[in-house]
């Protein structure tokens, strides 16, 4: 256990909030039944008896179900010599780093993070300080051991407490002194804050307040049928001043009061835990950090180091790629799912095309939201290409090989065996499946004689725009898209601008072989390296996202007689990155020869 | 992934219901080999 060797004092003006501040996130925690009258006398005393959120919260929560967020900061430390630091905090299975200082004997991190606590949770943590100047690895120089319940119902007037640091050979020598805080969240803000959350990814047009459609889709990812069939019901009990708008105020008072009645959460809009219809603490805790998992909000980061941590936040969740893995997607649709129409030239219908509801908001939250915009700032780049290569080097081991008939049942409308050149048992891995090669005839080729008749280059969705500003006014939002960025500046652009152009979108159980869309000579191949964003709609929508113009791709160029110079650009996408081409430069091709395939990787 | 095809300027006059589609901001769904479009300079010498 950690010993608190001194104490840091108050500013005496802030003396009395702070103090009340103290008393109230302690609410939660105090095991003493008489000082917690007291404490509920001072919480009513200072906040009324009101109705709404506020009034929802003095029900107290005991001490034996006690769940809450509880938020650590790890201040400064002062160590015996001068190094690089950073300090670990473990607390069960969750590690969570802070950023390097600077170099010196006394680093300042400043680092928070909101942490679970559970009555029959872990509840001690275990912080660890680093030197981070070797050059092969980090070194561990000291570490203490703080139960968290104990130091939260500690009779303490200090907003921080310094701890001895020993070293991990021998506890009995210290070898530095660390300082921290740790408070629980009000309840009140935990709930506002997620209210406000749960806004800020709905509301797309980003008005602070939710239009009908905003709200239904909402109501959708929360996963409740019944709730879902009145949803015109809950938005009238919503909009209390009746201006046709939810607030973020309106939509909190709505979740307290209809959580406590009829739940209107079942399942979690970003991992899809099915949540317990009856603790309603519980289920704002869960869903709290859940979206706040990831998101940059926290100044200490995850990692997400291994498949186990990863798999927890909505990190994985960010493509329509991720059930790759789980094989989640669509297996537990009902009101949760959302779709994406598309027009099938084929049979000239429209048909849906279903994805998860919660990829879709953990997409929308990454792609359209400023809080998207942070967390690929703060990492998310980096880890999305983690994550594709890992999935590449899965998918071409042999274990992969035994994934292929269930995904081929998942997608049983959609697959056509029957043109598959070879049967199931030939694939050794699933990217050998993926990359699957068709029988001769299997797509003909529209007015194969005439090379002025171009054709499509892959299965897909396609778009197609006469030129750049029909394409930004119709479809892509991406503030920086431009011609010039997407063939980089190695291709001489102006050939090009104001040139038409014809988007090929592959979704997961497409034929993954692209194939050229006109004949004539390939003058040349340019690799652009880049990220690996989703290339779904959402994020093509998006105008915080440039993914056409940031991914990473290769650009090649075809002359032709009849339509002049084409640029050909293969872009890879979170999960499937991999680029592989079957022609070189300076072969003749004929339109409809197969050109090349995305695999996994990245 | 996806794949993008930049055309020159007025080199191809591309399928109406394509076009017609994209305008409406709705994706169609295609194959390979399907026709995407003719090349303006034969335009008029082609009867599709």
């Amino acid at each position: 256990m950690g010993h608190a060797s001194s104490k840091g004092l108050p500013d005496a003006s802030e003396e009395d909030s702070s103090r009340l501040s103290r008393l109230k996130q302690k609410l939660h925690i105090n095991r003493n039944h008489h000082h917690r009258q007291r404490l509920r006398r001072i919480f009513r005393r200072s906040h009324g008896n009101s109705s709404g959120s506020s009034g929802s919260c003095l029900k107290l929560v005991s001490a034996e179900d006690f769940a809450g967020i509880a938020l650590l900061t790890l201040v400064s430390a002062e160590m015996k010599f001068k190094d690089k630091w950073l300090a670990c905090v473990s607390l069960g299975e969750q590690t969570y780093r802070t950023e390097i200082s600077d170099q010196t004997e006394k680093p300042v991190w400043n680092s928070e993070k909101k942490l679970l606590l559970e009555r029959n949770g872990p509840h001690v943590a275990r912080i660890s300080v680093f030197e981070t100047n070797r050059i092969s690895k980090n070194n561990i120089v000291g570490y203490c051991e703080i139960d968290l319940l104990e130091f939260l119902t500690q009779d303490s007037d200090s907003d921080f407490e310094v701890f001895e640091l020993f070293d991990p050979s021998s506890s009995d020598i210290v070898v530095g002194k660390i300082s921290l805080s740790c408070s629980v969240e009000d309840p009140i803000e935990t709930e506002k804050s997620f209210a406000r959350r749960l806004l800020s990814i709905v509301d797309y047009n980003q008005d602070g307040r939710l239009s009908f459609s905003e709200f239904s889709d909402l109501i959708k990812a929360f996963g409740n049928q019944v709730a879902a069939n009145k949803k015109e019901e809950l938005f009238k009990a919503a909009d209390k001043n009746g201006d046709g708008f939810v607030s973020m105020d309106e939509l909190a008072d709505l979740l307290a009061i209809q959580q406590e009645k009829e739940p209107l959460i079942n399942c979690c809009p970003v991992c899809g835990e099915i949540l317990g219809v009856s603790d309603r603490l519980n289920t704002v805790v869960h869903l709290s950090l859940c979206f706040d998992e990831g998101t940059g909000n926290e100044a200490m980061t995850g990692g997400f180091l291994t498949d186990k941590e990863a798999s927890y936040g909505w990190m994985f969740k960010l493509s329509e790629w991720a059930h790759f893995s789980s094989y989640d997607v669509g297996l537990n649709f009902g009101s949760s799912a959302s779709h994406i129409l598309v027009f099938d030239r084929k049979t000239k219908r429209l048909v849906e095309e279903l994805i998860d509801g919660k990829i879709v908001m953990s997409m929308r939250a990454l792609y359209q939201s400023k809080i998207g915009l942070c967390l690929m700032d703060s990492g998310a780049k980096e880890i999305l290409y983690k994550i594709s290569e890992k999935q590449g080097r899965k998918m071409n081991s042999a274990e992969s090989a035994e994934d292929i008939p269930k995904f081929v049942e998942f997608f049983k409308d959609q697959i056509k065996l029957d043109e598959v050149k070879y049967p199931l048992e030939h694939f050794k891995t699933f990217n050998d499946f993926f990359i699957r090669e068709l029988k001769p005839g299997a797509r003909p080729i529209a007015f194969i004689e005439r090379d002025d008749v171009a054709i499509c280059a892959a299965d897909s969705r396609l778009m197609a725009f006469k030129n750049l500003e029909d394409s930004l006014r119709f479809w892509i939002k991406g503030r920086k898209f431009s011609i010039q960025g997407l063939l980089g500046k190695e291709i001489c652009p102006s050939t090009f601008v104001d040139g038409a152009l014809i988007i090929f979108r592959l979704a997961p159980q497409d034929y993954h072989r692209f194939h050229f869309p006109v004949s004539g000579i390939i003058d040349q191949f340019v690799n652009v390296p880049g990220n690996l964003y989703t290339v779904n709609p959402i994020a093509v929508n998006s105008e915080y996202c440039n993914v056409f113009t940031e991914n990473k791709r290769v650009i090649s160029i075809i002359s032709t007689a009849e339509f002049g110079k084409v640029a050909f650009v293969a872009i890879g996408a979170t999960m499937v990155g991999s680029i592989t081409f079957l022609k070189k430069e300076g072969d003749y091709v004929n339109k409809g020869d197969e050109f090349g395939y995305f695999s996994f990787g990245g | 992934s996806t794949v993008i095809c930049v055309f020159e300027k007025d080199s191809i006059l591309i399928d109406e219901d394509l076009l017609a589609n994209s305008a409406r901001s709705l994706e169609t769904l295609v194959s390979v080999g399907m026709k995407l479009g003719v090349a303006t300079r034969k335009q008029s010498e082609i009867d599709l």
